[in-house]
């Protein structure tokens, strides 16, 4: 039964127009950390590279794609635990970074850390010699599109991105 | 948001989640991602679970390590997965996906919202879907 490696795309609504890029863009990541497996390489290593894949597919809201905060910026989210050690790592509100999936293994390897966050995890990226990258790379005309949409007032932004009761 | 879990060949667990957040969110503000136990949890001995949702609501009820106490108690990953997701439902109303494993390699895909899209990859095959109730395979 094993190697085995699981992986979601977000569990919101997802317009019929964009449903196959999901679908294909989960497919991909998969294969990618299955393979990493077959090679024998951790569970660790695979799941920070089906993440780090799926945040650079602008079709997910992760990385480049990334929903918009009320002022158009983009802040992330990110968490990695080992279940051998349970040791973890995680980075919050952190911009201008690509992977913050690599970032939050960073924290775990590199410091006695569970978590850092905004400025801190950017100094602590710019320690680590990861590059910032500029917001607008990170940035997609649909995640600017629906900003705009649910600036409106009255605007339901968690109903816009969860969709309707299950 | 997105994620993953995964078991190696030596039985070692992880798990990994990343998000953007929900849509034009306060700035400042973090969901359940980076907190351990509500946006993923890892542990040899139980298994491992990755979430997505309404993050406010995924930190009220702690829902990867809730998943995982339902595992301990000794429900199947399809189980445990499903009790969590629908206390939160019943409890603070809010929808949501996981994907979840256990340290055989027993795996599950389960969301009570209308869509997750999802894939998982063992034995030299690939499964996927998106709509509630597909599950659809390939050879890798």
């Amino acid at each position: 039964m094993l190697p085995v490696v699981v992986v979601h795309g977000g569990a919101g609504h997802v317009p019929r127009t964009r449903a196959e890029l999901s679908t294909a863009g989960v497919c991909s990541a998969t294969r990618a950390g299955y393979n990493i497996l077959k090679g024998g390489g951790s569970s660790m290593d695979a799941v920070v590279e089906t993440v780090t894949q799926l945040e650079n597919n602008p079709v997910f809201n992760a990385g480049c794609g990334s929903v918009l905060n009320v002022k158009g910026e983009i802040e992330m989210d990110a968490l990695v635990m080992d279940g051998k050690t349970l040791g973890s790592g995680a980075v919050s509100a952190v911009r201008n970074i690509a992977n913050p999936t690599q970032l939050a293994r960073l924290v775990m390897d590199q410091t006695s850390h569970s978590c850092l966050t905004a400025e801190g995890a950017s100094q602590f990226a710019r320690a680590m010699g990861i590059p910032e990258v500029p917001l607008e790379s990170l940035i997609t005309d649909y995640s600017r599109m629906r900003w705009k949409e649910n600036l409106a007032p009255g605007a339901n932004p968690v109903e816009c991105q969860m969709g309707k009761m299950g | 948001t997105v994620g993953a879990v995964a078991v190696d060949t030596e039985g070692n667990i992880a798990c990994a989640t990343s998000t953007g957040g929900i849509l034009n969110k306060m700035e400042g503000r973090v969901g359940d991602t980076p907190c351990i136990g509500s946006g993923g949890y890892a542990d040899n001995n139980i298994g491992a679970v990755s979430t997505t949702g309404h993050g406010e609501a995924i930190m009220k009820v702690t829902l990867a390590r809730l998943i995982l106490f339902h595992m301990e108690q000794g429900h199947s990953v399809e189980a445990a997965s499903d009790l969590g997701l629908a206390h939160m439902k019943s409890r603070v109303g809010s929808l949501g996906g996981v994907v979840t494993v256990d340290p055989q390699g027993h795996w599950a895909a389960r969301f009570n919202s209308l869509q997750m899209a999802w894939a998982a990859a063992q034995k030299d095959t690939l499964h996927y879907g998106l709509y509630t109730g597909e599950h659809f395979t390939q050879d890798l």
